[in-house]
């Protein structure tokens, strides 16, 4: 599963 | 959030103030690109269009701050001190890297929708961004001290951000290819930059 989509980062 | 990551924002917020700093003090814009500038300015405001989703208050004011300054700074360089800016020793050609991005965002995006697409633009752009400034420093030959803080800064927010995904993929499960990709040319080419400067 990828979470990276939630752009959570700066 | 964690210590590489808070620290990783830190050393950005240090290296935009170092900037400013440098320009307020001197009253001059001399040694920057504008053309990197211009770039950053383009990164913060395409990734930042998902601003109304709200992730947390830091998140929000770090957004805020980044698009701010990065036009206070365009604002700087191109009204207030406008005749200290050398157009002559800022030559590279950014219609390339933004023609190259746009393409590759267009084709190695992970959903094709409008934020989406520019999101992963900004990711692409923001890795090549420093291209300009570095170019300008070789021809010119040297940097004012304070042109390597502000380097300096920069490089170590994007190393320490290597170091954040690390963290977050064995503590979080965490796993963002393209920002990986893109940050990790990114990193190589302040290394690269580094090692030039540290041999000189």
């Amino acid at each position: 599963h990828n979470n990276g989509h939630k752009h959570d980062e700066l | 959030m964690n210590f590489f990551r808070l620290t990783a924002d830190l050393m950005h917020l240090m290296s935009i103030f170092v900037l400013l700093l440098k320009i307020q003090k001197t009253r001059s814009c001399s040694g920057i690109s504008f053309k990197t500038q211009l770039l950053y300015a383009v990164v913060f405001v395409t990734r930042y269009l998902d601003l109304p989703k709200w992730i947390s208050l830091y998140n929000t004011l770090m957004k805020i701050f980044f698009i701010a300054t990065s036009i206070y700074i365009l604002y700087l360089m191109k009204v207030k001190f406008r005749a200290t800016y050398d157009p002559s020793q800022d030559t590279f050609r950014i219609e390339f890297l933004l023609g190259a991005c746009l393409l590759l965002a267009l084709v190695f995006n992970y959903s094709f929708s409008f934020i989406e697409v520019l999101w992963t633009f900004s990711i692409y752009l923001e890795a090549v961004a420093i291209l300009p400034q570095l170019f300008m420093l070789s021809r010119t030959g040297e940097a004012e001290t304070i042109t390597t803080h502000y380097l300096f800064a920069l490089g170590a927010y994007r190393g320490l951000y290597l170091l954040n995904w690390i963290w977050r993929f064995y503590t979080e499960n965490y796993a963002d290819l393209i920002v990986w990709i893109a940050g990790a040319i990114q990193t190589a080419l302040y290394s690269d930059f580094f090692y030039i400067y540290y041999k000189k």
